[in-house]
């Protein structure tokens, strides 16, 4: 499952 | 963090840093496409919506902060900067920006990686980001005289999205769960938007001549 917290980029 | 996410970062500051020197000392956005620096204000405002819930790291925060501040002063300098504004070259700066957030908002609602608020805004960022750069491009085309600044902002721009697929294959091979299609396909579509202008760019620094994109 994706984690909606995933976005660590920029 | 890898040195390709690091380095495409990095590029992306300098090249706002490089547009902020041109704007702020030289009292010029000549050349400077307020189209385009408006949709990158809105790419920001939406993608760092979660700035105050979601807490990455401290560089994380303080990018965000950084390109959230700098493209909403560059936006105030070219509509409201007394000296500023007057050298904002409205007549060629023409494309129909309105027109191309509306169908990055639906492709959002339809193409996301999870059907809620932020993660349709962060579609919508991604989406509206790879096209953004296109006003910016067609002014290019139409200014004769480009100046070293300007081509040097766009040219760091464009590096900040070829350094970024570098590290997405990084990331792909030693982080086998990390695995995000709408912006790795939507990255490349913004990047091979440059393309055309990486070459006439290459051409005229091994030329030793000035910049001028063939309309």
């Amino acid at each position: 499952d994706q984690d909606e917290d995933d976005h660590d980029e920029l | 963090m890898n040195l390709f996410r690091l380095a495409g970062d990095m590029t992306h500051l300098v090249s706002v840093v490089v547009l902020l020197l041109k704007i702020h000392t030289i009292k010029s956005c000549a050349g400077v496409s307020l189209k385009t620096q408006e949709l990158y204000a809105l790419v920001f405002a939406a993608r760092y919506l979660d700035l105050f819930v979601h807490f990455v790291s401290l560089y994380n925060t303080v990018m965000k902060l950084v390109f959230l501040a700098s493209s909403f002063t560059i936006v105030w300098y070219m509509r409201r900067h007394k000296i500023v504004r007057r050298t904002y070259d409205k007549e060629h700066d023409t494309f129909r920006h309105h027109f191309i957030v509306l169908p990055c908002l639906v492709l959002g609602l339809l193409l996301n990686e999870k059907f809620t608020f932020r993660e349709v805004m962060w579609a919508f960022s991604i989406y509206l980001e790879a096209v953004a750069i296109l006003p910016q491009l067609v002014l290019l085309q139409r200014t004769r005289n480009i100046d070293n600044l300007t081509a040097q902002y766009v040219f760091f721009l464009g590096a900040y999205r070829v350094l970024y697929i570098f590290n997405w294959i990084y990331r792909y091979f030693t982080e086998p769960h990390f695995v995000h299609w709408i912006s790795w396909i939507a990255g490349i579509v913004q990047t091979l938007l440059y393309g055309d202008f990486f070459y006439y760019y290459i051409l005229s620094w091994k030329n030793n001549v000035k910049l001028e994109l063939p309309a």
